[in-house]
């Protein structure tokens, strides 16, 4: 791997993009998505995060262009240059430019957007050209048979982490801004036994516990969690959440906090949030709810608080009747406050304080009991 | 080049592509304009050498087919020596 002449790197860990026009190539979402998936390319191997911006000047402007577009570089037509990025720095430095004279695509019938944006980020990144054919930075492209296969290879790996380091592997060390926050709480231990969580949620696979400020993150091909504050993710969410879920169907995780809940969309906050948990059907008297969980197959999402739990149908978009029930009716086994709720393998995993119950929902039975922070690898 | 018929006009855009790509992705300087037409070309082989380096091509000077084949594949515009 190389780095630019001088080496200029980015002085700091969380970064900001913005995506300033789009191709017509693509939907907006699969611009948004391949952009992100490109982020994660680098974020799960450094200790970089981004964030997205969506007015005003990021760190990292991405544009779609065709010739001459103000750069001095111009583009060329289809084929050829297919796109180029500058070096960490202020104003256009750092950014990236598509070449929109290129028949951009999600698959590889044409040009692959997501590779040639993680290729791009590279450079906004502070890495020069590979010549080994193997790596991410080499300069021709090539299109990958099987885009899933798809990773890093260690030159692209061994490049960035000399240039901002591994990503934390304790999970007692997060990524914490450089100066200190006036309100510095104590930071939650994964192998604390008393350790509890505020909520619990799936995210695209993944497995969010969240804590205080703090979240831990569980990626399924990696034993280690890692350990984030939440506003590495999602600065303009609160801490101390109360509950967390995901609709599958929506990839939208909904995240509840007094009588207020936001949705967020991979590590974007949608607009027109937060709203009020009322919207939802929950009746006036109820102004915080304890834990919520989506059941994926059967479309409905469950919402605890006290003894007591409703039903949303998520089809319909509406409370159901009857509710509230008690949760000792139809979940037997489970008793006590329910901290935090989550769907995973078919199971419900029920967090209370620093006891995890594995419920059943087709044997209407608890069916494991764990300690909470079983999944932290303690 | 085969010489199969008259040259058409991108063809003859084609004689300076390689020039181009070496002034662009490998600083060949500008000084050795049209060179490829003229007898010393000393400079651009030692460019082609590097060029062919870099891409993993076998190193010849030359801009056999492979070479050629490999300068047309679509790529960054971000060049591959210098800044």
């Amino acid at each position: 791997f190389h780095d630019f002449l001088g080496t200029p790197k980015w002085r700091k860990n969380h970064l900001t993009y913005r995506i300033v026009n789009y191709t017509q190539d693509l939907p907006r979402e699969a611009v948004d998505s391949a952009i992100e998936k490109a982020l994660r390319v680098w974020e799960e191997v450094s200790t970089l995060t981004f964030s997205r911006m969506h007015e005003g000047e990021a760190d990292i402007m991405i544009s779609f262009a065709v010739r001459e577009h103000g750069d001095f570089y111009p583009f060329d037509g289809p084929g050829k240059s297919l796109a180029h990025a500058y070096p960490p720095g202020p104003g256009f430095y750092g950014d990236v430019h598509f070449d929109d004279d290129e028949k951009w695509t999600e698959d590889t019938s044409g040009t692959n957007l997501f590779l040639v944006a993680a290729h791009e980020l590279g450079h906004s990144l502070g890495l020069f050209h590979s010549d080994d054919p193997e790596a991410l930075m080499y300069p021709l492209y090539s299109s990958f048979r099987d885009l899933t296969q798809f990773r890093l290879s260690q030159d692209d790996v061994d490049g960035i982490q000399s240039l901002y380091g591994p990503p934390p592997t304790s999970p007692d060390t997060p990524v914490v801004p450089t100066e200190s926050s006036p309100l510095e709480s104590k930071i939650p231990a994964a192998c604390d036994p008393a350790l509890s969580f505020d909520a619990v949620s799936t995210l695209r696979g993944e497995i969010l516990f969240f804590k205080d400020r703090y979240l831990w993150r569980k990626l399924h091909w990696k034993p280690q969690p890692e350990f984030h504050l939440i506003s590495t993710f999602w600065p303009s969410l609160p801490s101390d959440l109360d509950a967390a879920y995901e609709v599958i169907s929506k990839d939208t995780v909904f995240i509840f906090k007094g009588n207020k809940f936001w949705a967020l969309r991979g590590s974007e906050v949608q607009a027109g949030y937060p709203k009020s948990i009322h919207t939802l059907g929950l009746p006036p008297a109820i102004q915080k709810i304890d834990a919520a969980v989506s059941d994926k197959e059967k479309k409905k999402t469950y919402f605890f608080t006290g003894d007591k739990y409703w039903r949303f149908d998520e089809k319909r978009q509406s409370m159901e009747q009857g509710f509230p029930r008690l949760i000792a009716d139809d979940f037997p086994g489970v008793d006590g406050k329910v901290d935090a709720v989550v769907q995973s393998f078919g199971f419900f995993y029920f967090f209370s304080g620093s006891t995890q119950l594995e419920f059943d929902p087709n044997a209407r039975m608890v069916t494991h009991i764990f300690k909470s922070n079983s999944w932290l690898l303690c | 080049y085969p010489l199969n018929g008259a040259a058409k006009e991108e063809d003859l855009d084609d004689l300076d592509f390689p020039q181009r790509y070496l002034e662009y992705y490998y600083n060949l300087g500008k000084d050795t304009k049209q060179v490829y037409r003229s007898k010393d070309n000393g400079p651009v082989i030692k460019k082609t050498q590097e060029m062919q380096k870099f891409l993993g091509l076998e190193v010849t000077g030359k801009l056999d087919l492979d070479t050629l084949e490999m300068m047309r594949k679509p790529r960054c515009g971000v060049p591959d020596v210098g800044q």
